[in-house]
């Protein structure tokens, strides 16, 4: 293994690093039942 | 935490639709986290054909299911940022029929919700349900569910958490987005009967003495021994020596006797349902380089009888003599056994021998590309974040070369500390001149491995993208990434070849999460990269044939959902090949087989059964053919046993009996009527 120190960060990052379903929601501006259920009309 | 009633349990297969407003990659995150179902799970999808209950996975606004099934099409929304498989197995154990962990009755037995710190009016998100409505399923609280809240939900200060466990321990756990936990599993297959799984067929840690119903081969020159590690070097590789009367492995001296006496170690006869298994298994050789580890396989001969010998990869010594991974993929669509073939090469050089344990046998594909990464802590100590290492080139079952790249302390730039970057890149390779550029529409998934010895106990850390024209980048002149790396790459000396400008994630996986499951195994770590093409799954539209019943009843607050394509009557179809298509080039020619989104006829045909009154399906070649049902009086027939004739002895004695009456009573009725006049 050789190891290479850090020169340029020309690489990309993949978008929504590590983020979690109830902030993505609320980003989203969504206010579902405990952030990600859709209940039915009758509940 | 899920629903008692059972009128909201699903029926297997879930039939599904694909709706064509999901991304390429969340199609594929979607396949992929079905197959997690199906190797831990008796849980199984289908694609839809016209049934009244489904789920349409779409991409609204933000990741979000209904609890349970509501006998209809449901929605089950993969938005921008969800195409996670953790996130969409989340999403799934809801539309299955589970809440979220913390809304359990007894919750505050074991987590402190701080409502001093949620966000004002969103309060009602940290209900808990009463125990007539939900069930626990006999399972204790589980920190480590899948479906828990992670600590910082709904928290108006960004540092101060919501959610804490009452022991401390598992404050760093609560929230994990690996993969399912061993209780949510236990709970889903205790929910939904689940006996077995699909894709899992055979695994052995040999940790027993009956070393999993495996044999000894009778007509070989000696045995594999059953041996536990003792001492240095000897470490078995599933507890590698953590613990005291256990740590068992199977073993072949080769360092004494005749060169070429050979040992055989026979598996059970399996059953396989696809066409394509992946056996996985450790092996350690400490003998001579010449000494060989040979992998047959012994099938049905179609006699019956397993007997029908095909040799299937060959591993040699060298003089490495850590744990190695190893993978050979299988074809075999009747019962079988897989065989070890332990050769002594050398054994007047040899001080050592062969050493074999953890198997697993599932029916999914090999990964393409397995990369171990030595001497892990040592890697750590001496680098710094922005530090990074190239894993060695893999080849795609197309001919692309690509890899990966390994940032020890995560990238710069990122505001995490403790955690591990991946990255994914191309490389060139020997094929470049014949493939086509830029390469779009292949879906990497780079997987941190989690190698507890139980599959269905795998916790990975995955992560899945598509490359994309979209990917472009300012220093290559705005030109697309995945162009030849000959291109708009850089010479990289440790390959002698071009490596292409990666994508990835600066921080995947916490230091303190790799420490605490089996990420890290005889301070190694392993990752499996695969780049597959999945263009098949761009358009892939079939109508929906009956009147769909709007799954609405959407409860928001703040603002309405977009669904303008929720009234889309088109469904999508795993593995249907578009017209659309495009002709891609590939160096070998490996067919459908290779992919990652499982076609149709990969699945079991018997599931669900089409065979009509009780008839039992047999898969024959992959094909399903029914052997109907047979009584004293009738018996059916037809293609689906749909079709119901009697015996021809009892139509006989019936229309002979009949006839008999309705003679015996004419002449009754004469012989009165003649008394009469």
């Amino acid at each position: 293994i050789s190891i290479k120190p850090f020169s340029k960060e020309s690489d990309l990052d993949a978008s929504n690093q590590g983020k979690d379903i109830l902030e993505i929601n609320l980003a989203a501006g969504l206010d579902l039942f405990e952030g990600d259920i859709l209940l039915p009309e009758n509940r | 935490n899920g629903l008692r009633d059972p009128t909201t349990r699903w029926k297997f297969p879930i039939p599904y639709i694909l709706a064509d407003n999901l991304g390429l990659n969340a199609k594929g995150v979607i396949l992929y986290a079905f197959e997690m179902f199906r190797l831990k799970s008796c849980v199984d999808f289908k694609p839809y054909e016209g049934e009244d209950t489904y789920i349409i996975f779409q991409e609204f606004d933000g990741c979000w299911s209904m609890v349970g099934d509501q006998h209809t099409g449901q929605n089950l929304s993969i938005g921008s940022g969800c195409d996670y498989k953790a996130i969409v197995e989340h999403e799934l154990l809801h539309a299955l029929g589970f809440y979220h962990e913390q809304s359990r009755s007894d919750r505050d037995d074991y987590v402190n919700i701080w409502w001093d710190e949620v966000i004002p009016g969103y309060e009602h998100n940290f209900v808990t349900y009463n125990d007539s409505y939900i069930t626990d399923l006999n399972t204790p609280y589980d920190y480590e569910s899948l479906m828990h809240y992670a600590p910082f939900s709904f928290n108006k200060n960004e540092s101060v958490p919501t959610v804490t466990a009452k022991i401390p321990a598992f404050d760093d756990i609560i929230g994990q987005r690996l993969d399912f936990s061993t209780i949510d599993l236990e709970r889903l297959n205790r929910m939904y009967n689940c006996t077995a799984t699909h894709t899992l067929l055979d695994q052995c840690t040999f940790e027993k003495q009956n070393i999993c119903g495996m044999i000894q081969g009778t007509r070989d020159d000696a045995d594999w021994i059953h041996e536990r590690g003792d001492g240095p070097g000897k470490e078995d590789h599933t507890l590698v020596g953590r613990c005291k009367e256990a740590g068992y492995f199977m073993y072949f001296n080769t360092s004494y006797g005749q060169t070429e006496e050979a040992a055989l170690l026979e598996s059970r006869i399996l059953y396989p349902k696809r066409k394509q298994q992946c056996l996985q298994f450790y092996y350690k050789m400490t003998g001579s380089p010449l000494d060989r580890l040979v992998v047959w396989v012994k099938r049905d001969d179609s006699t019956g009888n397993v007997r029908k010998l095909v040799k299937i990869q060959t591993f040699q010594g060298d003089n490495e003599y850590g744990w190695k991974i190893g993978h050979v993929t299988l074809r075999e669509e009747v019962k079988f056994r897989y065989l070890f073939q332990g050769t002594k090469g050398d054994p007047q050089n040899s001080a050592g021998g062969i050493f074999l344990d953890d198997i697993t046998l599932t029916e999914t594909p090999c990964p393409r590309g397995v990369w171990m990464v030595r001497n892990f802590s040592h890697l750590l100590q001496t680098t710094v974040k922005g530090d990074m290492v190239f894993s060695p080139r893999f080849y795609s079952s197309e001919g692309y070369g690509y890899g990966v790249t390994l940032y020890p302390h995560g990238r710069n730039g990122t505001s995490r500390s403790g955690y591990v970057g991946l990255a994914f890149q191309l490389y060139s390779g020997e094929n470049d001149a014949i493939l086509e550029w830029p390469v779009e529409n292949r879906q990497a998934i780079m997987t941190i491995v989690d190698n507890d010895p139980d599959a269905k106990k795998r916790m990975s850390s995955s992560m899945v993208f598509t490359t994309s024209k979209d990917h472009i980048s300012p220093d290559i002149n705005y030109s697309n990434i995945w162009d030849r790396p000959s291109i708009v790459g850089k010479y990289e000396q440790s390959c002698n070849c071009f490596r292409g400008i990666s994508w990835g994630w600066s921080a995947i996986i916490s230091h303190v999460q790799l420490q605490k499951r089996n990420f890290i195994k005889d301070d190694t770590l392993v990752i499996f990269v695969d780049f597959e093409d999945i263009t098949h799954l761009n358009q892939t539209e079939v109508p929906v044939t009956s009147t769909r019943k709007s799954s609405s009843g959407l409860i928001l607050q703040s603002q309405g959902l977009q669904t303008s394509q929720e009234d889309s009557h088109t469904a999508t179809l795993e593995g249907q090949p578009s017209n659309l298509q495009r002709q891609t080039r590939s160096v070998e020619n490996t067919g459908p087989l290779e992919d990652h989104n499982w076609p149709q006829y990969f699945r079991d045909p018997c599931e669900p059964n089409p065979c009509q009154n009780e008839g039992i399906c047999v898969n024959v070649k992959g094909m399903a053919s029914c052997r109907c049902a047979s009584g004293h009086a009738f018996f059916y027939t037809g293609e689906r046993c749909q079709a119901m004739q009697v015996h021809g002895s009892i139509l006989g004695m019936m229309i002979g009996g009949v006839a008999g009456t309705i003679v015996l009573s004419i002449v009754i009725i004469s012989m009165m009527s003649q008394r009469r006049s």
